[in-house]
């Protein structure tokens, strides 16, 4: 038995509900309010306006608010389903949700083919393929030249692009992870099984938060 | 990197390594 009823458990004003949340994903109601302990971090470390912004969402994955990044972007943009320029706790917790390592395995595949499908037409197309690689080989700064790349995309798309028409679709997708189980290494992060322990406050913000109500 | 598929080179990105959220 723990020390709180669910009862008493804490709100979070402007928030989703823990319990709520919970009930929508993998995630239990203690780690939800963990994860609250993550966002409220994250959420104030350039405007503590309870939302995470694209800068403060760069601060926390580069510990360097400067560094644009088309990936990051990418993932911003779908951990903002909403579309408002920000993320909301709703959101945060969903979307780590897909991460979490019980999450299904078809939730991870499509999240990672929504990932790669970067104008969102439904298909992976080469060109996307091409300006993904090209914006990794910036970031990382190795020099491969434009007919590496080509044969890399030739070689890809002979292995993941079954029909042969330029552009991966769901079902090709699905086909080529199955074959490549490494690619969904991403989706997944182990750190969600013990976020309990890696914020224990949320024991400690929840007993402050019931005295002060 | 010529015998690596594209995605296996796009997912070594920072960008796309998530776990640097739970760094403090």
């Amino acid at each position: 038995m723990g020390c709180f009823s669910s009862k008493h458990r804490r709100q979070f004003p402007g928030h989703e509900d823990p319990v709520s949340l919970a009930s929508q994903t993998a995630f239990t109601v203690s780690e939800v309010e963990a994860l609250f302990e993550l966002f409220k971090s994250i959420s104030s470390s350039v405007i503590d306006d309870g939302l995470i912004s694209k800068e403060e969402f760069q601060l926390a994955l580069f510990k360097n608010r400067k560094k644009e990044n088309l990936f990051a972007n990418r993932i911003f943009d779908l951990f903002d389903v909403k579309h408002k320029g920000v993320i909301d706790f709703g959101d945060f917790v969903r979307a780590l949700n897909v991460f979490h390592p019980n999450a299904p395995h078809e939730d991870k595949v499509d999240f990672s083919f929504k990932l790669y499908d970067l104008d969102s037409t439904g298909f992976i197309e080469r060109q996307e393929v091409k300006q993904m690689l090209i914006a990794l080989l910036c970031e990382s700064e190795m020099k491969l030249a434009d007919e590496t790349i080509e044969i890399i995309l030739d070689k890809t798309f002979v292995d993941a692009d079954v029909n042969q028409d330029g552009k991966i679709d769901k079902e090709e997708w699905q086909n080529f992870v199955s074959r490549n189980p490494s690619l969904m290494k991403i989706m997944t992060l182990p750190y969600l099984r013990d976020i309990t322990t890696t914020f224990p406050s949320f024991v400690f913000n929840s007993e402050v938060d019931e005295i002060a109500t | 990197p010529v015998l690596m598929n594209a995605f296996e080179l796009i997912s070594t990105s920072q960008g796309l390594n998530l776990s640097s959220l739970f760094e403090k």
